[in-house]
């Protein structure tokens, strides 16, 4: 459906908008390198199911997911090594991968190596991008390409979820992923103060600053 | 993908 097509490819323009700021301005400042090893973390969990992916669409996403992760990890790592300031990087992800593996644990689909995998990727990406906002919370600005990397990416999810109600209702099982939706609101809700500034300010034209 | 629940989105 529109919502989950529009989400997927706000997903992946997210991350052009990166790789474009990182190559353009041949810097990786104000990006969170702790939310992109996240993000690898996230696709490398959830796509252990890679060889059995039967959809196309499906595959060449998850593929281009975890190959340009990788990328932005190498120029972040290696080629724009010294713009990147770990000073700034500074929040405790041991809460969120404690907070992940604890849920993953305790409440998954079946006890399998995949599905618990898959509930830890799910949950992990609801908070990865708290590393980032944390460390726009210490800088107090950012860049409008950042920003606009943060807004696709947060969009994703939020897409997502009219998707998920759409299929509630169009599909015949009716089913509800109740971990993936839960996830889902949560991970759009951690976006929701920085929506409200990227609205308020950056699509009026103005610099992202906190107030 | 071995699960019965089918992971089908992304």
């Amino acid at each position: 459906n529109i919502f989950r097509v529009l989400g997927d490819f706000s997903h992946l323009a997210s991350i052009f908008i990166l790789l474009h700021k990182i190559q353009q301005l041949k810097s990786c400042s104000g990006i969170s390198f702790k939310s992109q090893v996240l993000y690898m973390l996230v696709y490398i969990t959830r796509y252990l199911d890679l060889p059995w992916t039967s959809s196309p669409y499906n595959f060449i996403f998850k593929v281009l997911f975890i190959s340009s992760e990788l990328y932005i990890i190498y120029l972040m790592a290696r080629a724009y090594k010294p713009t990147n300031d770990p000073n700034l990087d500074t929040f405790h992800v041991e809460f969120l991968l404690g907070f992940a593996g604890l849920l993953a644990l305790l409440f998954p689909y079946k006890y399998t190596i995949l599905e618990v995998f898959w509930a830890f990727s799910i949950w992990l990406e609801s908070v990865a991008i708290l590393p980032q906002l944390f460390m726009l919370q210490r800088t107090g600005e950012a860049e409008a390409m950042t920003a606009h990397y943060i807004a696709a990416l947060g969009m994703y999810r939020a897409l997502y979820i009219p998707n998920w109600i759409y299929r509630y209702f169009s599909e015949p099982t009716h089913k509800v992923d109740t971990i993936a939706v839960t996830a889902g609101i949560l991970q759009t809700i951690l976006y929701s103060d920085f929506f409200w500034i990227y609205y308020t300010k950056v699509m009026r034209g103005e610099k992202f600053k906190l107030p | 993908t071995g699960s019965e629940h089918g992971h089908d989105e992304l």
